[in-house]
């Protein structure tokens, strides 16, 4: 899930439009 | 008055604000019963996570961000995703949501491995915006001229956002003095909250490491 990832790697997936959690 | 194009714009953030919000599944967690210290704390973490997902939806629609340079779209979400976080909180804590939830929340940070030093600073903020009875309109341009800061670190093209950040902040001071003829220290006193929100990186920063260590 997205918890786990650092800041910066849930903010570059979501820029790109990707939220597999 | 503001200019048509000003007008645009602002309904434009406007609209976009409307649109940034936690999805339901996970603030109805929020809400439930009273839970363990571990409980909130993952509660919290997925919140916080949740937030920076749909703050970065909402900063996709501000003007002119996607046609910046890609890093630097990232470094200003890096560079403000905490601060966007604590004015979302302190917005949420002065709205009138039903005490008995504002007092639920408050319980849930409190009873999550949080030190109360930085327990303290978090209401103090809380109620420092409550006092001055922010609007939509306020919320929505304080929260792009957070995120569009041009002295964030890592950013390369600042110029770029400074272009970005000024028509926000001439329409943020022409909206305070249309709306607070009375008050002509209002503009001043929602930038000064944004100075008080920078405080908060530290803070952060140090409760994670604080979180880490319990």
């Amino acid at each position: 899930p997205a918890s786990n990832l650092g800041l910066e790697d849930i903010i570059r997936k979501a820029l790109m439009g990707k939220y597999d959690d | 008055e503001f200019t048509q194009k000003q007008q645009d714009l602002l309904r434009h953030i406007l609209d976009a604000f409307s649109k940034y919000r936690i999805p339901q599944e996970v603030t109805k967690k929020l809400l439930q019963q009273r839970s363990s210290v571990e409980e909130n704390f993952l509660l919290l973490t997925e919140t916080a996570t949740s937030h920076v997902q749909v703050l970065v939806e909402f900063t996709k629609k501000l003007p002119g961000f996607q046609m910046l340079d890609h890093e630097d779209q990232i470094a200003l979400l890096k560079g403000s995703a905490v601060e966007a976080m604590f004015l979302r909180s302190a917005q949420i804590f002065s709205r009138k949501i039903p005490s008995q939830q504002s007092e639920l929340l408050e319980d849930r940070i409190r009873h999550s491995g949080i030190a109360e030093e930085y327990i303290v600073p978090m209401f103090n903020f809380y109620r420092s915006i409550g006092e001055l009875k922010m609007t939509q309109e306020e919320y929505s341009l304080l929260t792009a001229i957070t995120i569009l800061s041009p002295d964030r670190s890592f950013v390369k093209n600042r110029e770029a956002i400074d272009r970005l950040q000024e028509p926000l902040l001439e329409i943020l001071q022409k909206y305070c003095k249309l709306n607070h003829p009375d008050d002509p220290q209002h503009f001043a006193r929602l930038l000064g909250r944004l100075t008080e929100l920078r405080t908060f990186n530290h803070h952060h920063s140090n409760m994670l490491t604080s979180w880490r260590i319990n």
